[in-house]
C-alpha cells in the first residue's frame, strides 16, 4: 500500500482539486484508492457526490477513537473510498501534539488495511501544523502543487526544505514523486514563465513536462456540483492532463 | 487607530495581495499606515521592497520579548510601515495557547503605538489556529476577501460563523466591514456567476458592488518585482478597484 500525501505549505495551489483528480484516475485504472481528508475545510470530503461533512472521521480516527472501518466511506467512484474530513480537525494538532512520540501515528493507523487499499491519497491542509508533521512523517511519498506564481514559489522552497528535513529525521523511506505545475495559464505571463523556468532549474527531471492547464469554467463547475472535473469532462485538456499525471505517478510509485 | 484584520480560512483568496494593496492605498490617502505580518508565510513582508525575512519580527512582538519600536520599520512607501514575518511565527499557536487569557495580547501590544499609527493592517495565515483567533479578538473591524467560487464560497461560510462567534465572546466592538469579490475574472463563469448571486444574497450591502478583477500579468509581475501592483501599474482597472475600495473602507470605517 502506497501513501501518497499532497502537500504545499502555500495556500489555493490545488492540492485538494488534485487529490480528487488523482484519486479518481488511479481507481479508473484499477487500483483500490482511499482519500483521507486531513483539511479541516474539507472540500477533498465535498468533492465526491455529497456536500456534507460526516459526523465522523479522520479526526476520530487520529485521536483513536475509531478504526479505518467505522470512518471509511465509500464515494459514487467505484473502487474509491473517503475517510472525510469534520469540524473538529480544527484542535487536532493539540491533541496530536500532547500525544508523545506519535508522529507517524497516521501510518500506524492506516497499516491494518493494507490489504484493502492499493493507493491512499492525503490532503493536507495549508499549514506547517502537527498535523501535516503526521502526514508527511507517515507518507511512502509525496506530491507538491506548485502554481508557477512566485508567492508559490517561495512557498514550494519552504515546502522542499521541510520535507527534507522530516526525511532525514523521521521518514528515511519516504520518496519525493514530483512537484506538479497546476493552474499553468495558456498564454503564461513573463513573470510565471520566470518561475517556471526557476522551477526546472532546481528541481530538474522532477517536474513533468506538461503540467495541468488552468480551466476556471470546468473547475468552478465540478466543484459546484461536488464532482471531480475528469468525471465532468473526461475528454477535457485539464482531465487528459490528471490522467497523464496519474499514470506517470503509478509507474514511479515505489510501492507499484 | 483602526486594527483591520485581513481574513479568510480558505487559502490562496488574495488576503496578502488585499492587505499589501490597500495598504498602499490608504498610506497614498494621508493616512499612517502600519501591515503586520501574522503568516510564517511571509508574503506580505517581501512584497515591499525586499525579498528578505527580517531577523526580528511579529513572533518577537507577540511573544512579549521587544516592543514595536524594536519590529517596525520603514517601507519604500511614504507613512506605510511593516513589522516582518519570521521563521518562528509557525510556532507561534502554541506560545499563545500556553498564555493564559491573553486571546488579545495582540491590541495591547500596539496601543501604545496608537499615535504613530491611522490603520493597521493585519495579514493572517490560512488557518483557524491561535494566531488568526489573537488577530480577530485583537482588531476593531475584519475584511474578508473571497473569489466566487464554490470552495472559497465554502470557507466564507465558515469564516463568517468564527468571526459571529468571536465578535460574542471576545471582542464585541468588532465591525465586519466587508466581503471583498477577488480574483473575479471578465467573463465569468456560470457556476461563479452562481456563487456571486449566493453572496448576494447572503451578505447583501457587506459585498461592494465591484470587486477586484483577475489581471495574472500585473499581480504576477508584481509579486515578482516586491512592488504592490497599485505601485507597479496605478492606471490598471485592478488597481484602480483597490483604490476605490480603499475610499469605501476609509469612508466606512468608525475609527476615522
Ligand atoms: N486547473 C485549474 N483550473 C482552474 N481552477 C482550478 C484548477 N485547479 C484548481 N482550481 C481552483 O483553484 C482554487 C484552489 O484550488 P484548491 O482549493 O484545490 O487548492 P488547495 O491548495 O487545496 O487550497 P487550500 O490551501 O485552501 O487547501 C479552487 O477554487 C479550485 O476550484
Ligand atoms: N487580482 C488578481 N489577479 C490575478 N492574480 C492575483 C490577484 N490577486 C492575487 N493574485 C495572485 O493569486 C495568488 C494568491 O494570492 P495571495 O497569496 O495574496 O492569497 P492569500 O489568501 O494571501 O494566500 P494564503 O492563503 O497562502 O495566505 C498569488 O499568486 C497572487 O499573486
Ligand atoms: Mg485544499
Ligand atoms: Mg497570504
Amino acid at each position: 500500500m502506497e501513501i501518497l500525501a499532497v502537500f504545499n505549505a502555500k495556500g489555493g495551489v490545488a492540492k485538494t482539486t488534485s487529490t480528487v483528480n488523482l484519486g479518481t484516475c488511479f481507481a479508473a485504472m484499477g487500483a483500490r484508492v482511499l482519500i483521507v481528508d486531513l483539511d479541516y475545510q474539507g472540500n477533498a470530503t465535498t468533492s465526491l457526490g455529497t456536500s456534507e461533512l460526516p459526523s465522523v472521521g479522520s479526526y476520530d480516527l487520529i485521536t483513536g477513537s475509531v478504526g479505518v472501518a467505522e470512518v471509511c466511506r465509500p464515494t459514487f467512484i467505484p473502487d474509491l473510498s473517503m475517510i472525510g474530513a469534520t469540524r473538529s480537525l480544527a484542535a487536532v494538532d493539540v491533541e496530536l501534539a500532547l500525544k508523545e512520540s506519535q508522529h507517524d501515528v497516521l501510518r500506524r493507523l492506516l497499516a491494518p488495511s493494507a490489504g484493502d487499499f492499493d493507493v491512499v491519497l492525503l490532503d493536507c491542509p495549508p499549514a506547517m501544523g502537527v498535523m501535516t508533521l503526521n502526514a508527511l512523517a507517515s507518507c511512502s511519498a509525496v506530491l507538491i502543487p506548485s502554481p508557477p506564481e512566485p508567492y508559490a514559489h517561495d512557498g514550494l522552497l519552504r515546502t522542499w526544505s521541510l520535507i527534507t528535513r522530516i526525511r532525514g529525521e523521521l521518514n528515511t523511506s519516504m520518496t519525493v514523486l514530483g512537484i506538479l505545475p497546476t493552474l499553468v495559464t495558456a498564454e503564461r505571463t513573463e513573470a510565471q514563465e520566470d518561475v517556471l523556468t526557476l522551477m526546472r532549474a532546481e528541481f530538474g527531471s522532477r517536474i513533468p513536462r506538461q503540467g495541468i492547464p488552468r480551466d476556471d469554467a470546468l473547475f468552478s463547475r465540478a466543484a459546484a456540483h461536488s464532482v471531480p472535473a475528469c468525471v465532468m469532462a473526461p475528454e477535457a485538456e485539464a482531465s487528459c492532463a490528471y490522467v497523464r499525471i496519474a499514470c506517470q505517478l503509478l509507474d514511479a510509485s515505489p510501492g507499484k
